[in-house]
């Protein structure tokens, strides 16, 4: 009955430096790596943020709409070609 | 736009930068170009000006690397990162890098300069025909010493303009052999190389001997990319090879199979499920003057802005066009043109007639006589009229103090005094003398539209008009005519925005207005929000409470205030004193 559904294989290539990652893995370590997940206190003591607090800052500085959920435009944004300064100063 | 804590940046105009090496995507007369267009977008707009050093430490030390370069902030091989610059300062600061993992084109495919041929030195145009046939890339048919070639124009056969492209076979960069080609086979490590090879390096650069044996001339230079080369994988600068097996299956172009990331790549064999050699295909590439121009962007003090037109918007995007946005020279003039600068946005002369809005002082110059008394007020040092105040204003209420008070409803400077507010009634502390605390005076005297309670207030520096806030509605008192109230929606303000709880001046014509965690920038004369806004207080103004119920200006310092506490910021955005209103402003 079904047309038989084409598997989709995922290779690793060797040498290649980005892995394969879930799209929750990216998201935290792009949040990590430009800043949306550290908050410096005035103690000078580092907390982390909620993962959604984090989100919506980044869909803020991005420009996208704050849904502070991990949406498809902002996976997009986070897989898009950019400088490596991060965003948020700590 | 945003600049970096401490607002960073030179404290000289005459800056010198290096270009430490090159990449092997283009020729280094185009890159040199394309850093010095990069660097022009900055000094048009500034009294900056850029110096090219060819040797010893420059201000600005640009380099290309891969992955770890050696400052502890790896790039991430094809795409994702493409570079990165430090701020302003010594040593690694200043400094820009590029991730030669990306294919650096002038953002439109590789851009190929040829050498010798009869172009005198023009890029290829791609496509071009020869002998019938339609070219993309480089070739060497037609010639038997296997140098890729391309016409400079789109047909060779009617114009016969031609150059030679990059190839190891006609020159190297870098290295130690003033650009001669390479020679093959050589010689290294007692090994036989018939081509370029990445062997004896840790940063994945291709490398070829330019005498035939290394091992005794210790001669090489680095092997120039050719346009057909893959990009990345683990075969760099080598060509795609087609058709090539893949799972088994046959592939004559390109493909993302296999890939879960969509990018189009090839196999460098016939066999990849032999071999596994493979790379990225190429493409259009990322432009370097743009890339560049953003990273000197930081290497000038811009941090990166949230205005996507903006050239300092973290991501990537090409512009065939490019002319800087005005929020870029808005940022960078901040930082370097001496009237936009941040002190002297704030160092308005502060009149000693408040009030007094007909130009300079027609009085002479001399002592005033005091007169003692609260019926000086509000003008106890000038006999003129003023206009934002042509009534006499009395105290209310002797017995109120101000020292009493834990928390003002608003706190702002008018006519160079610091007002403070609450339930109706203010009081003034002069910024220029140690006339002490004067008040309190009656809201409804002097301002008599206001409601008792306000939640922050503003003057418009080039106007004189007095903005006051209060809940969702604000009043504008021009002297003693009155605008308002109108809702804050009219400013651009979303209609989420209960209350503005502080407002700062920023420079002429532009207010940051503040609510719960976030603020926004007013156009006082276009009457409404910048775009980019808003923005998170605690980014920007690292430090300070989040929840501020009291912003303001006062001797050349920002002040937040929560509480009876305030936090004071410098003019370059430090916190350098937190304290008590009462005691260390009001002097109770």
């Amino acid at each position: 009955w079904c047309v038989p559904l084409e598997k989709t294989v995922s290779v690793t290539f060797p040498g290649d430096v980005l892995k394969n990652m879930t799209d929750m893995e990216l998201a935290e370590s792009y949040l990590k790596r430009f800043g949306y997940m550290n908050v410096q206190h005035r103690s000078g003591f580092q907390s982390m943020v909620s993962t959604s607090k984090a989100l919506m800052r980044m869909q803020r500085q991005m420009g996208l709409e704050e849904t502070g959920t991990l949406d498809k435009s902002t996976v997009a944004a986070m897989k898009a070609p950019r400088c490596g300064v991060p965003d948020i100063r700590s | 736009y945003q600049t970096f804590e401490g607002d960073l940046k030179w404290d000289h105009h005459d800056v010198t930068y290096r270009i430490l090496n090159y990449s092997p995507d283009m020729e280094a007369s185009l890159i040199d170009d394309a850093f010095a267009r990069a660097f022009k977008v900055w000094s048009d707009v500034t009294p900056l000006t850029f110096t090219r050093l060819f040797d010893g430490t420059a201000d600005i030390m640009v380099s290309f690397g891969k992955a770890d370069h050696g400052d502890g902030y790896p790039f991430d091989g094809k795409d994702g990162l493409l570079a990165h610059a430090f701020p302003p300062g010594e040593g690694i600061q200043g400094d820009a890098h590029f991730d030669d993992d990306e294919n650096w084109t002038l953002g439109k495919g590789a851009a190929v300069k040829t050498s010798f041929g009869n172009a005198e030195g023009a890029l290829c145009h791609f496509p071009f025909s020869f002998e019938g046939k339609e070219y993309s890339t480089c070739t060497t048919e037609g010639r038997s010493d296997n140098l890729p070639w391309c016409a400079t124009t789109a047909d060779y056969g009617r114009d016969k303009k031609f150059g030679f492209c990059p190839s190891e076979l006609l020159y190297t960069f870098d290295g130690n052999s003033n650009g001669k080609e390479c020679v093959f086979p050589f010689v290294f490590l007692g090994e036989t190389y018939e081509g370029c090879t990445t062997e004896g390096r840790s940063d994945g650069y291709r490398w070829c001997s330019t005498t035939e044996n290394f091992d005794k001339d210790k001669k090489y230079g680095f092997c120039p990319n050719r346009d057909t080369a893959v990009i990345g994988g683990n075969s760099e600068g080598e060509p795609c090879q087609f058709p090539f097996v893949f799972l088994g299956k046959k592939y004559d172009s390109c493909t993302s199979e296999g890939r879960g990331d969509g990018r189009l790549w090839c196999a460098t064999t016939s066999d990849f499920d032999a071999d596994t050699k493979w790379g990225f295909c190429p493409d259009r590439g990322y432009s370097l003057f743009l890339v560049a121009a953003h990273e000197f962007g930081h290497a000038l003090g811009l941090d990166h802005s949230n205005i996507r037109d903006a050239l300092m918007y973290p991501m990537y995007s090409y512009v065939e066009d490019f002319s800087l946005h005005e929020d870029d020279v808005e940022g960078i003039q901040y930082l370097y043109v001496k009237c936009y600068s941040f002190n002297s946005l704030h160092s308005f002369p502060l009149s000693s007639h408040p009030g007094s809005k007909t130009g300079p002082d027609p009085t002479p110059p001399g002592p005033t006589i005091p007169t003692p008394g609260p019926s000086d007020e509000p003008e106890p040092n000038t006999p003129t009229t003023t206009t934002t105040s042509p009534t006499t204003t009395h105290p209310v209420d002797p017995s109120q103090d101000a020292c009493q008070i834990n928390k003002f409803d608003a706190i702002t400077e008018i006519d160079g005094d610091l007002h403070f507010f609450k339930d109706g009634q203010y009081w003034r502390l002069s910024s220029k003398t140690d006339g002490g605390l004067k008040g309190p005076f009656s809201m409804s005297e002097r301002w008599p539209a206001l409601p008792a309670v306000i939640d922050t207030a503003f003057e418009d520096l080039v106007t004189k008009k007095i903005y006051f806030f209060s809940g969702t509605r604000f009043w504008v008192y021009t002297g003693q005519s009155l605008l308002g109230p109108r809702s804050i929606d009219k400013l651009g303000l979303p209609s989420t925005v209960e209350k503005v709880e502080g407002a700062l001046q920023r420079g002429k014509g532009k207010v940051l207005l503040f609510s719960g965690e976030n603020y926004w920038r007013l156009d006082v004369k276009g009457q409404n929000i910048d775009k980019g806004y808003p923005r998170f207080t605690d980014i920007v103004f690292g430090g300070v409470p989040n929840d501020a119920h009291d912003v303001f200006h006062f001797k050349g310092h920002i002040y937040f205030c929560r509480d009876r506490f305030y936090w004071r910021m410098n003019s370059r955005r430090q916190v350098d004193r937190v304290g008590y209103v009462k005691y260390d402003i009001l002097k109770c």
